[in-house]
């Protein structure tokens, strides 16, 4: 463990919570799309088959436990709970993503780690969590103004995974033979498409201006 | 290389 993958798995942590918060204090879910939400599910639950199987660390464990629950807790509140869910942008939040699962699947049939089940679909998750946010960014496009909470989710969640290629560069630079080729170039290619985001957040924070990103 | 080696991370 090092400083950056740390701060990484707390940033990942946060933005979880800040969703959790919005819904919870707003009791609504406007603004967030319920598509990224079910692949971020999907994301967990394929890449945590060993969450049985192979200990690593109390910590490890944990933290794999509370994304799962966290993940599934939300598309359960935004699908069932009787008041969020009729906040939910049906309407605008209409991104075919079945396309994102069937892409990172065929991708994960043929680059992965090792030709096993665990692996393929580990990989069939690095590659779908890439996509996942496109369309929670196209519902921020569509729905204008962003709320607060939800604009902090959508930055924190970018910002994890940045942490992330600090700490394979660290880890690279400090450990022999160290290499993470799927999680690293899936990751450089999932922050990239935060870029925009970023971008108009910055400007956002810095005019002291509602987030708006362009449609 | 071990399971671990590559899946220490989340």
């Amino acid at each position: 463990m090092n400083v950056f993958r740390l701060a990484g798995d707390m940033t990942h942590l946060l933005s979880i919570l800040l969703l959790l918060l919005k819904i919870y204090a707003t009791k609504s879910c406007s603004g967030v799309s319920r598509k990224t939400q079910e692949l971020y599910a999907i994301v967990f639950i394929f890449r945590y088959l060993d969450l049985f199987t192979d200990f690593i660390s109390v910590y490890n464990t944990f933290m794999k436990v509370v994304f799962i629950a966290s993940s599934l807790a939300i598309v359960w509140c935004m699908r069932f709970h009787p008041v969020v869910r009729r906040s939910y942008d049906r309407e605008l939040d209409t991104f075919r993503y079945f396309f994102l699962v069937g892409a990172s699947f065929a991708l994960a049939l043929i680059w992965h780690e090792k030709f096993s089940v665990q692996e393929v679909f580990w990989a069939f998750s690095i590659y779908l969590e890439a996509v996942a946010i496109l369309p929670q960014l196209v519902l921020l496009q569509r729905s204008g103004n962003v709320d607060n909470l939800t604009g902090q989710y959508v930055f924190f969640l970018g910002a994890y995974r940045a942490f992330y290629i600090l700490n394979w560069i660290y880890r690279y630079l400090t450990e022999p033979r160290f290499t993470r080729w799927i999680a690293g170039t899936s990751g450089v290619v999932q922050t990239a498409l935060y870029a925009d985001f970023f971008y108009y957040y910055f400007i956002s924070w810095k005019n002291n201006s509602k987030l708006k990103l362009p449609a | 290389r071990h399971y671990e080696d590559y899946h220490d991370e989340l």
